[in-house]
């Protein structure tokens, strides 16, 4: 619907270019998001429990927790989990590759990323199960799609201990270029094999952690001299 | 919500709470339910336009309210009353696409009024 006036006025100051109808269904926020949002905001900061000392107030278009340049951060759901194939091993016997979904399309072209962080829980096929000696390795690459850049990065190689952490990832650099802007669908191939004989996991939650910086809202600290 | 204005009284920050409940935001918006925006209200003459209630002076409002009291009506009349120092928000929200996102804005409260 066209929004009223001032409301209009106020959504567009806000930079969004129309209110969003709200979350389809009721689901809960990420703690990161909220421990973001207690360590951002200086009014929940100055009422809250960890009051920072007067007159300070966080440092403009920077995430301190997170430590990069950014006045937007996005944790962005997987799309594909719905299409996701629940069998622990493919069709080959090997375990399964997986690919995740994120539609990026709400991201400004003016909008620079400064980090990118992929957030993966992973189920063992026996609940408390030891795990493989050695751990797993898991590899993240682009995968192929429409307008893919798949195949052209390397996958991005890591070590995974255990299973009962989360097990984050952070791709810029690796499966998507620093200095590239956000694609308007991030499509993820992901596979993760045990370093020795064991039985294979299940990718249970796939999320994206996106930070951006939008300079148009950044202000300088020090007004221009003339 | 504004508070009433008791007394008027010279350049200062008045409280104004943002609801976004009244704008009809709060199944979108997580967090936070409103802010204290505040807004800037009363008179730049003399001596509030000298910074009297300790607000930041500027030269140039001074100047324009001094030949203001000297002739009135002669020039473009007092200095205004607008905000000096402002704070920033940050918003949790979720978007069109079932994302929940944290945003922060720059100069969305008034902490300070000074008479420009």
């Amino acid at each position: 619907p066209t929004l009223p006036g001032p409301a209009a006025a106020l959504l567009q100051a806000l930079g969004l270019r129309d209110a969003p109808g709200g979350a389809p269904t009721p689901r809960p926020v990420p703690p990161i998001m909220w421990r973001l949002f207690r360590r951002q905001d200086p009014q929940e900061t100055r009422a809250g429990p960890r009051r920072t000392s007067p007159g300070t107030t966080p440092r403009p278009c920077h995430v301190e927790e997170l430590g990069v340049a950014g006045n937007i951060v996005r944790h962005v759901r997987d799309r594909g989990a719905p299409a996701r194939p629940p069998e622990l091993t493919s069709a080959a016997g090997s375990c399964p590759e997986w690919t995740v979904v994120f539609d990026l399309s709400a991201v400004e072209p003016d909008e620079h990323p400064s980090r990118a962080r992929l957030e993966l829980r992973f189920a063992e096929a026996v609940a408390g199960a030891a795990g493989p000696v050695g751990g797993w390795e898991l590899s993240v690459a682009l995968a192929a799609g429409p307008g893919s850049m798949a195949g052209r990065e390397a996958p991005l190689r890591l070590a995974v201990p255990s299973l009962r952490a989360p097990v984050r990832a952070e791709l810029l650099g690796a499966a998507w270029a620093r200095n590239a802007s956000a694609p308007c669908t991030l499509r993820l191939a992901l596979a993760l094999r045990p370093r020795s004989p064991a039985t294979c996991a299940r990718l249970a939650e796939a999320a994206l952690l996106l930070v951006t910086v939008d300079p148009r809202l950044c202000h300088p600290l020090v007004r221009q001299r003339r | 919500e504004v508070a009433p204005v008791a007394g008027g009284g010279p350049c200062r920050a008045r409280r104004l709470y943002v609801s976004f409940r009244e704008v009809g935001w709060h199944h979108w918006i997580i967090a936070p339910r409103g802010f204290m925006a505040n807004y800037c209200q009363g008179p730049c003459a003399l001596p509030a336009a000298l910074g009297a209630s300790g607000s930041p002076t500027f030269n140039h409002a001074a100047l324009r309210a001094l030949m203001y009291s000297a002739a009135p009506g002669a020039h473009g009349g007092l200095p205004c009353c607008v905000p000096a120092r402002l704070s920033p928000i940050s918003v949790l929200f979720f978007d069109n696409s079932d994302n929940v996102v944290l945003r922060h804005y720059e100069d969305m409260v008034v902490d300070e009024c000074g008479c420009r």
